[in-house]
């Protein structure tokens, strides 16, 4: 059974703190 | 009097119909199934709450920038881990009918020592969450570290495993280890148990 490569995702670092700080 | 007499669950008017003594009202309602959800997108910065239904359509309208992937083996590849401050990565997975919300989070618990804790939380009942196990991996340069536990629901969140160190923790230098050009490669699996 050949090992099937998992897919992969990029995630960019989010910096949901200041999602907030943005809003105000 | 008040031992006798039984009192309805404060999310009544949301379909529980569970009355109970005084001094068990608050243990039910906090594990109670009608209790609204909060958002689960970690940080304290998103205020909504709804119904479980309502979550994903939540967290594709207000919160675009997270993706999903497809499958029960996926790597969660975290750019620019060396980012200084408290930071976030989440990603979506769905497979099984479900969506499970996988968080990495950067923190500086004690100051001076940054830690990662990483953990997953299924956009489900804690009674579904239970019908499922994850496993978290680091591998590369001939090293591997795994963490392997129940996903959190949604309804519980994360924000208490993490204060918990109960999830996956490591230091940044253990992250140095695993990371390449500064991007973090964390193989997630979800299985049915």
């Amino acid at each position: 059974r050949t090992h099937r490569m998992p897919k992969e995702i990029r995630v960019e670092p989010h910096k949901f703190a200041a999602e907030l700080i943005h809003r105000l | 009097v008040a031992q006798t007499v039984r009192f309805p669950c404060k999310y009544a008017s949301s379909g529980c119909e569970i009355t109970l003594p005084h001094q068990e009202k608050a243990a039910h309602e906090e594990s109670c199934e009608f209790r609204p959800y909060s958002c689960p997108c970690p940080g304290a910065s998103c205020k909504w709450q709804g119904s479980l239904a309502a979550i994903l359509p939540h967290l594709m309208h207000q919160h675009k920038s997270i993706t999903t992937l497809q499958g029960e083996d996926i790597v969660f590849l975290a750019t620019a881990i060396d980012l200084p401050g408290a930071v976030d990565w989440v990603m979506m997975q769905s497979c099984f009918d479900f969506h499970f919300m996988l968080v990495l989070e950067k923190q500086e618990k004690y100051s001076g020592h940054q830690q990662f804790f990483a953990a997953v939380q299924l956009i489900g009942t804690r009674k579904q969450a239970d019908g499922f196990a994850y496993r978290l991996e680091l591998s590369g340069h001939g090293r591997r570290l795994i963490w392997e536990a129940t996903p959190r629901s949604v309804h519980e969140g994360i924000a208490m495993a993490i204060m918990n160190n109960d999830c996956l923790v490591f230091d940044t230098s253990v992250a140095q280890l695993f990371a390449e050009n500064g991007n973090l490669g964390i193989n997630v699996t979800i299985s049915k148990c």
